[in-house]
């Protein structure tokens, strides 16, 4: 769950959010943080699965789940930027249904949180090396998707 | 200000 601690940390990271005029705003800052955070840890992942020898490495647990960890990176940096755009695009007077703003930030989050659901599961080091970048990309969706509903009003 | 009332209102947020 979000603090409001991680919350303001994260925004304030952006200088962007100081000028800031609504939560569409706040939220589009949200997401590009959520994509740089991705992108870090793909390309750390991608690195710790070639120096892990792939196939028939000794950790297969790590293995896997680098593997599955980069196919959810890699949605995450797919999905993230047309996510955007519907975010982009939102205005309160299309009396568009909140729905089709919400939908994309909770695909985002689908693909963060899968990862993070893996990662949970493991434990020693595959869980040193992964956990906090699986916690980082999974809580900045979070952080979207939470200032998507703010921005459609929705409860 | 904007990010502290959005933050508040974050606060708790489960995917």
């Amino acid at each position: 769950a979000l603090t409001k601690e991680f919350c303001e940390t994260t925004l304030r990271s952006d200088n962007r959010s100081a000028a800031a005029n609504d939560t569409r705003e706040l939220a589009l800052v949200a997401m590009d943080l959520a994509s740089t955070a991705a992108a870090s840890a793909s390309a750390k992942a991608r690195s710790a699965l070639r120096s892990s020898g792939g196939r028939g490495s000794k950790d297969r647990d790590t293995e896997y789940s680098l593997r599955y960890c980069l196919m959810d990176y890699g949605t995450v940096a797919v999905v993230l930027p047309a996510c955007r755009a519907v975010v982009e695009e939102y205005s309160p007077r299309d009396f568009q249904a909140p729905f089709d703003y919400l939908e994309c930030a909770g695909r985002v989050m689908d693909a963060a949180g899968d990862c993070w659901q893996r990662v949970s599961y493991e434990d020693g080091a595959l869980k040193r090396a992964l956990w906090n970048d699986a916690v980082d990309v999974a809580n900045r969706a979070n952080l979207g998707q939470a200032l998507v509903e703010q921005m459609v009003d929705f409860p | 200000d904007l990010v502290a009332t959005a933050c508040e209102k974050a606060k708790g947020h489960e995917a």
